[in-house]
């Protein structure tokens, strides 16, 4: 039952990707 | 003491933390999971509801004085005592060190890798393999620390222990089998303390560990 | 009083959060984020650096003292004042609830919406879209909130603004141009009484509000 809650459950799948670009970003920026 | 109802869906880990804290404040929570108390994607679309909790997300905390609150995170520390805060300065940053990374860093590849186990999520290998990658790092983090501690902040058991604990349960009890699990002793056996704590149980009931890691339900 | 030396890269809104709150309390800190004193990508991954700082990450503090902390709400929740992080029980939940809102509500569309446009990221029309859906949201929940109040929490400034502002600077710079935000009075009235106080121009400088909604730099 309460699985099918869970899937309800706001999750930044993606954060990893967006941490991962933005490390990059500014490692560049900072050569 | 703030004493009051838990708006929230039967066995939601977010709702676990505020309750386990109130389990050692001594708070009284009146739990409002089903209805007719509470009835998970009706009550909280009701006008009544967003006056009082704008987002509608649960869990939601209402004090008998009629102080409410959203955010997982601020109701455990609102029901939690001053030890479970940290009772220094440095020991409630620390706290809340923990609190942030609990959040920012085990609940994205923890929810990546369980959900699709649980069947409620398309599964992506890659995706699952970072994540399997990122849990990894968290538990290693997490064991280098406790080499020397028996909790993360302090001599005592805090929010911190509370919080990155319910954050792990789905990952120790869905796909953290022996196998996977060996290499991270500290964790393991901080872990174990931590649900086999009175005040844990009474809210967690007993957790099994994973045997067998689970895959996805296709 | 916590003084001590903030490890970052240039320009890091994670950074102004804690930098702010010092603004407010006097805590004196060293910003550390160019070489010699720190270059992001190489000092932030040698082993002396890991020791201190597990996960690698910043903003990352160090108190003259020695004390070590790391993620950014727990280093601006260390250097604020009593009356930053909320003088009342109920203050102080009210902080932390803001300040997770910050983190799970605001942070994920704008870096979702922003990226693309730094050219951080790829576009995608879809997850485009859908951000700006969950930007309006949270600006309407704010809107709504700062209709009888000049802050987040209580009568005064509180580190629930300072968090909740710092996450929408890049949206107020690069993407909320005048006609998408002019149905948030409130929410753009409270932003700008922000940014105006003398200890957020000793952070941010002059912040100019997006003019024209930056499309996506292919």
């Amino acid at each position: 039952m309460s699985t099918e809650y869970l899937s309800q459950e706001k999750i930044w799948f993606d954060k990893y990707r967006y941490d991962d670009a933005e490390r990059q970003y500014y490692e560049q920026m900072n050569g | 003491m703030a004493n009051g109802t838990l708006y929230t869906y039967p066995d939601n880990w977010r709702a676990f933390k505020p309750l386990i804290a109130a389990q050692y404040s001594g708070a009284k929570i009146k739990v409002a999971s089903s209805p007719p108390q509470f009835h998970f994607g009706q009550t909280n679309k009701t006008p009544e509801f967003l006056q009082k909790f704008p987002l509608g997300k649960v869990p939601a905390f209402q004090g008998d004085d009629g102080f409410c609150l959203f955010e997982s995170n601020a109701i455990a520390h609102y029901l939690s005592s001053e030890a479970l805060r940290g009772s220094t300065k440095e020991a409630a940053a620390q706290v809340l060190q923990w609190v942030s990374f609990a959040d920012s860093e085990i609940v994205p590849p923890a929810s990546t890798w369980v959900f699709p186990t649980l069947g409620i999520m398309q599964y992506n290998k890659q995706a699952t393999e970072h994540a399997k990658e990122e849990v990894r790092k968290v538990l290693s983090v997490l064991n280098e620390h406790l080499q020397s501690r028996t909790f993360l902040v302090g001599e005592r058991l805090t929010l911190a222990d509370i919080t990155v604990v319910c954050s792990l349960l789905w990952l120790y009890k869905q796909v953290l089998e022996p196998s996977f699990r060996q290499s991270f002793l500290n964790t393991n056996r901080w872990f174990i303390t931590c649900i086999n704590q009175p005040q844990f149980k009474a809210v967690l009931g007993e957790v099994k560990l994973c045997e067998k890691m689970a895959q996805f339900d296709a």
